[in-house]
């Protein structure tokens, strides 16, 4: 398989990308 | 992700490991296309019995890639470990490539999540699986400390019942408010799961998907996971990480495009979840042994145990004399033979009485401290300079023996042979002077005897004549 690079392009993510998950 | 702690005991489950069996070297792959509300979903589920010699935590592109920051696809990571199985395995920063949460891999800590709650699965030295919430104070512990361990997001399953609901409000009911956290858990999308089955093996889970579109979400994956027999699960990065490795080759279809748009490409991610062929545990046997299908095969007379790092000198235990060594039992002062059952012979002292005593005419000393003050016996030893000494006496006295007796013996020889030679010209000189003389008077010869013989005093009649 040399079809090149993920573009990353599905994200599943839990939390929020902004809040960087800062604990309280 | 919203509380950290640093001590104390937080809610987990503890799976007994299961029993040892050799040559099991069971795994077992199970691929579904399965319908979940009418969406068909592909996926598969694998088994692995014995996880604490078959599973490993890898890091992205081999040791070091934690620290590294390094992203690296499932295959490369499965390929460099020569894993049978591999999925992708905890979260990490897209754009830094940080692991995020515990790792522990292969006994080595790589990353620390501080004490962060969120869901951890992990085996401890002893084959314990671990499933739940941790405190950094258990993740560190160092009496069974973790072998393998990462960090998932949602605790799926615990005890045989889905968790999912609880789970949210530990890991962070903050989210809540804002649905993000809800829509993660409840979005499908391709997904990825670790946890054990009643039987204690390794259990995990891939679906293929595309958030939105395809796959499943943490609820259909709880059932599924239900229905399989599995007690405690949690869930693993998801998405376009999502990726399931057979044998070194890509055996799902991920999400992410590829540059040209028309095709799709794995992710490279971070850590890595692997299925291998049975490996010792530790793998070098704790380098007194050969790792053979698992197991450890000691080297040596007196290594034992799985791990090959006990030593065992027998039943008697070096006769509590000793110390039992990779080499045989190592005797106390006083002590020697294989059990350091015997006491030192005389003459010799210290540990396995290899010390000779240095005791005036080598007399006996004490076999612990090689005292001389201290005799076992009376008499002492023949000191080799003595015995030399007496030898040359002893010669030198035989030698003037025999030549004396010889001088004797030759003195007298000739003193008898003079008293002999005396008495014999003696004895003839007597003869000579003062023999008898007989008389035998010639009657009847002539006539008439001699008138000599006639004068003759005595009766003495000697037949011959002088």
């Amino acid at each position: 398989l040399d079809s090149g690079a993920s573009r990353d392009d599905d994200l599943l993510l839990p939390y929020p990308r902004a809040r960087a998950r800062l604990p309280r | 992700d919203c509380t950290r702690v640093r001590a104390g005991n937080r809610e987990h489950e503890s799976w007994p490991p299961p029993p040892a069996t050799p040559g099991a070297g069971g795994l077992a792959v199970r691929t579904f296309v399965s319908h979940f509300r009418d969406r068909a979903v592909a996926g598969h589920l694998t088994r692995a019995v014995e996880p604490l010699r078959t599973f490993s935590v890898l890091e992205p592109g081999g040791p070091g890639g934690c620290a590294a920051r390094r992203r690296a696809t499932v295959e490369e990571t499965a390929r460099a470990a020569d894993c049978r199985v591999a999925q992708n395995g905890g979260f990490f920063r897209m754009n830094s490539g940080e692991c995020l949460g515990n790792v522990v891999s292969d006994e080595r800590r790589v990353s620390s999540s501080g004490g962060l709650q969120n869901a951890q699965f992990g085996i401890r030295r002893d084959g314990t699986l671990v499933t739940g919430y941790l405190s950094e104070e258990e993740v560190l512990d160092t009496e069974n400390p973790f072998v393998q361990l990462l960090s998932g997001v949602v605790w799926l399953i615990r005890n045989g019942s889905i968790y999912i609901n609880e789970s949210q409000a530990t890991e962070c009911d903050e989210t809540q408010e804002t649905g993000s956290f809800s829509k993660f858990v409840n979005v499908i999308s391709a997904r990825t799961a670790i946890g054990h089955d009643r039987k204690g093996q390794l259990v995990l889970f891939h679906a293929d998907g595309q958030t939105e579109q395809r796959g499943i979400n943490l609820w259909e994956m709880a059932e599924f996971l239900l229905k399989q027999d599995v007690v405690n699960a949690i869930n693993l990065d998801g998405g376009g990480s999502a990726t399931f490795v057979l044998n070194g080759t890509l055996a799902s279809y991920p999400s992410d495009h590829c540059q040209d748009n028309m095709w799709r490409c794995p992710r490279q991610v971070s850590t890595v979840v692997c299925v291998h062929e049975p490996r010792c545990q530790p793998p070098d046997c704790h380098g007194h042994g050969t790792c053979v299908d698992g197991h450890c095969q000691c080297t040596g007379h007196f290594w034992r145990g799985p791990g090959c790092d006990e030593l065992d000198c027998g039943p008697s235990n070096c006769s509590q004399h000793g110390l039992c060594t990779e080499t045989g039992c190592r005797c106390d002062a006083g002590w020697t033979g294989s059990n350091c059952s015997e006491e030192c012979p005389l003459g010799w002292h210290g540990p396995g009485c290899q010390r000779p005593c240095k005791c005036e005419h080598h007399c006996p000393c004490d076999p612990k401290t090689g005292n001389c003050s201290v005799s076992r016996v009376k008499q002492c030893l023949q000191p080799p300079e003595a015995t030399l000494r007496a030898g040359e006496l002893s010669f030198f006295t035989r030698t003037a023996w025999l030549a004396l007796t010889l001088a004797l013996a030759f003195l007298l020889l000739i003193s008898t042979a003079a008293n002999l030679s005396l008495l014999l010209s003696r004895a003839e000189r007597n003869r000579r002077l003062h023999g008898d003389y007989a008389y035998h008077p010639l009657q009847e010869m002539n006539g008439e005897p001699l008138a000599a013989e006639k004068e003759q005093p005595g009766g003495a009649h000697n037949p011959f004549k002088d």
